[in-house]
């Protein structure tokens, strides 16, 4: 990618969990 | 019967059909609903809207998000702060500068992305650290 200086990884959760259905 | 079950996973399926969903957006294939966001018109499907964010899980999940096809977010986020999350949403890859962090961390707060936040915190942390 132009202009990319550095990419970290991130491991964790990105979005919400949308919750089961109860 | 009773054979061993075996499970073949396709370890790459999930970021395969995440960068299908994208080209599908790229030429406006099954997209069903326009943000107007600072004025510009994005399109996007709401249902990859709705698994990334809280705030459109809340409009589009109830009756009220059917009919919804264009939608407005007054005193929402600007265009230079969204962008970078709808391509966020559909590459898993965030673009960060010092220059628009700011603008990003305001529009994944309203969107209620709170893990974005939380990344975009650590990087406007570690660009002030010396």
């Amino acid at each position: 990618h132009e202009g990319v200086v550095a990419t970290v990884k991130e491991a964790g959760r990105s979005i919400h969990e949308i919750p089961r259905e109860e | 019967e009773g054979a061993l079950g075996y499970v073949r996973e396709f370890t790459r399926h999930s970021s395969d059909v995440l960068s299908n969903l994208n080209e599908l957006r790229l030429r406006g294939i099954l997209t069903d609903v326009t943000l107007l966001v600072g004025g510009q018109p994005l399109r996007a499907h709401k249902a990859v809207l709705i698994a990334c964010s809280g705030f459109f899980y809340s409009i589009f999940r109830g009756r009220a998000g059917v009919g919804v096809d264009v939608l407005s977010l007054p005193g929402g986020p600007e265009a230079r702060g969204f962008a970078p999350l709808l391509d966020f949403m559909y590459t898993s890859r965030l673009r960060l500068s010092p220059a628009t962090a700011p603008a990003v961390l305001a529009a994944a707060t309203y969107l209620q992305m709170d893990h974005v936040v939380q990344a975009c915190h650590r990087f406007i942390q570690a660009s002030y650290e010396p």
